[in-house]
């Protein structure tokens, strides 16, 4: 599970 | 970046700017779920807290400036600029009954239990099902201006295109984002009736009414 603290989505 | 996630966000700004155009144009948000937009006005807001505090590109910051303006332009313009011509009587779909249980799950199913995390989940989950007042309002009356499905096409277009986006982005960059991509999958299932319908009588011409 990929936690993205880094949210490049929109 | 890629050409499904550039196509996902330009087909949701299109979809924005085009209900705010259509009311503008029309001076009247009949047939529009003011409901809905409360709620998406909400998504935006809890979503891009992050544009005070994580700076990713110009891009990214433009256009979440965009969204929110956009989104809040319109709940302005259904609430108080055309208030008269809001159809409030039709738009009974009860907003708490998805912000509740929505605001509990992302309490417990989140990446990580910080407040902005659990926000974005919030909105995450709340984007997914956002849309239900309006297809709500749309079977109650019957009946939806053409304006107003195009409006929707492009904006369940977009979380399809992400879905795409999410597939591309797995394979070429082992990125995945299992509460966005489950939100995602749902949001989408929610438009595949309204899809037949626009498909099937919208783009043969016809205005999308249901039968009786």
């Amino acid at each position: 599970l990929c936690s993205s603290t880094e949210k490049d989505e929109l | 970046m890629n050409v499904f996630r550039l196509t996902g966000d330009l087909s949701h700004l299109v979809a924005i700017i085009l209900l705010l155009l259509k009311i503008w144009k029309t001076r009247s948000c009949a047939g529009i779920s003011g409901k809905s937009q409360v709620m998406f006005a909400l998504v935006f807001t809890t979503r891009y807290l992050d544009l005070f505090t994580n700076f990713i590109s110009p891009y990214n910051s433009v256009m979440k400036v965009i969204y929110l303006g956009c989104s809040y332009a319109t709940v302005y313009m259904i609430y108080m600029k055309f208030k008269a011509s809001y159809d409030g009587n039709h738009d009974t779909f009860r907003a708490e009954f998805l912000i509740i249980p929505v605001g509990g799950l992302a309490f417990l199913v989140n990446h990580e239990f910080t407040p902005l995390e659990i926000l974005w989940t919030f909105s995450i989950y709340l984007e997914s099902v956002a849309i239900l007042p309006q297809l709500f309002m749309i079977t109650k009356t019957g009946e939806a201006e053409t304006i107003t499905t195009h409006y929707l096409f492009a904006l369940g277009l977009y979380r399809a295109l992400y879905l795409i986006n999410w597939i591309w982005r797995y394979y070429f960059e082992g990125f995945f984002d299992l509460i966005a991509i489950v939100a995602g999958c749902v949001q989408t299932i929610l438009y595949c009736d309204f899809f037949y319908l626009y498909i099937t009588k919208v783009l043969h011409g016809k205005k999308l009414s249901l039968p009786a």
